[in-house]
This record gives C-alpha cells, structure tokens and sequence, in this order.
C-alpha cells in the first residue's frame, strides 16, 4: 500500500501534470488540414515552446524542487525537457482519439521535414509506450523522474536531486504493485522506457540540424 | 550547442514566471 504521505505525493504530482498542459487552441490547430510547409514549421515550433512552458509550470510543483540550486534547476529542464516533451506526445498517440485525428498528427510529422530515419524510432517509442497502456498517474511520475535525473549535464548538487527522486521512484514501483499485481514486471519496464528516451535525447540535436537544413 | 540556446532561453524565462513573453 502507498502510505499517506506517498498518496499525497501522487494526488499533487497528477494533479499539477493534468493542470499543466499545451493550451487547447494551440492543440486544436494541429488538426486543421490545411497546412503548408512553412506553417508547419512555425506551429510545431510554437508547440515546442509551449511545451517547453507547461513542463516548467509542472516541474515548479515538484516537492522540493524550487529549494535545489538554481542553476541545477536549470540543468535538469534543460537535460529532460526533449524526453518530457516525447513522453507528453507519447500520451496523445496512445490514447483514443476522435476518428481521424491520430492520422492527421501523423501526416503533419512526417510532412514537417524531419528525415524518416528520426521519424521512425520516434514512432516506434510511441508504440512501445502505448503497449504499457499506462495510466495518468504513472504518465506524471514518470515525467516527474525524468526531470530529477540527477546524472544529467551541469548538475552540480546530484545527491540533493537524488533525494527527490528516490521518493518518486518509490512512489511508481508500489503503484505498479498495486495496480499490476499479475505483472510484477511492469515497474522495470517503466524504467527500460526512460533508457529509450535516453535514446531519443540524444539523437535529438541531430535531428534538429537536420531539419533546419532541410 | 546553438540548438540549445533556444531552450535555455525559454526555461529561464518560465522559471522567472514570465510565461507572457
């Protein structure tokens, strides 16, 4: 069971990953069919940037966060922000969408310029976030233990990081328990998602010159 | 690197609460 304290923790992560989320009208657009090459360029750039906002918005509601040096701070968006934002987008293909939709966002990815071999491991992760069949909850402590990882670039203070992200880690193995009592191995599976986004980080840089170039 | 200035940019904005900008 999760003790009292540990469900508040998960009430007030959700709660803030629900709250803070792309404005609707910014999302609305993507399923306008009508675009060029240069609107589209512009609007998943907006939506960049937008995310980029909501996940600050969400990060600030971390316990603890706020207290951690303030250039740490910034390491961690900054390290985790690529791998929030596909973890956020891993969500919007995975649920159920009104008929149609999922196939029109698709469409606009690959019509934006980004060459098929980012594409593809890109898609690939949304299937294999979507074979989990996650839940909310597990959406925001994931995203969560993201942002604290305390290994990545700049991050002087690592043990203050660590010490919140223990918590959170612990918070997901028991909620795993709880809700995946017949698959004691999907807790690890979480976990093997973040290697990917790893993965996907890190080809990141590539595929934004690559675009740019294109 | 340059593709990452951007984004440090908008951060430290969001950080600082200026969401409007």
């Amino acid at each position: 069971e999760l003790s009292q304290e540990q469900q508040a923790l998960l009430s007030f992560i959700v709660e803030a990953y629900q709250k803070h989320r792309i404005p609707q009208d910014m999302a609305k657009k993507l399923l306008q069919e009508q675009f060029n090459a240069e609107e589209n360029f512009l609007l998943l750039t907006e939506m960049a940037t937008s995310h980029v906002q909501v996940l600050v918005e969400f990060t600030k509601n971390i316990p603890g966060f706020s207290a951690l040096d303030h250039e740490d701070q910034i390491a961690l968006l900054k390290g985790s922000a690529v791998e929030a934002m596909f973890l956020r987008s891993a969500q919007v293909f995975t649920r159920k969408q009104p008929h149609g939709h999922t196939e029109v966002l698709e469409d606009r990815i690959r019509k934006s310029g980004i060459s098929e071999e980012f594409i593809t491991p890109m898609f690939t992760f949304y299937k294999s976030i979507g074979e989990l069949q996650m839940t909310q909850e597990e959406h925001a402590l994931l995203t969560a233990i993201t942002i604290l990882s305390p290994d990545r670039p700049y991050v002087k203070g690592q043990q203050a990081v660590e010490r919140l992200q223990e918590p959170m880690l612990e918070v997901l193995r028991r909620f795993c328990a709880i809700q995946h009592p017949l698959e004691p191995q999907h807790f690890a599976r979480l976990l093997g998602r973040l290697t990917e986004l790893r993965t996907l980080n890190h080809h990141h840089a590539e595929m934004l010159t690559s675009w740019r170039m294109s | 690197p340059a593709s990452n200035l951007g984004l440090e940019d908008i951060i430290r904005k969001a950080l600082m609460g200026n969401l409007e900008e």
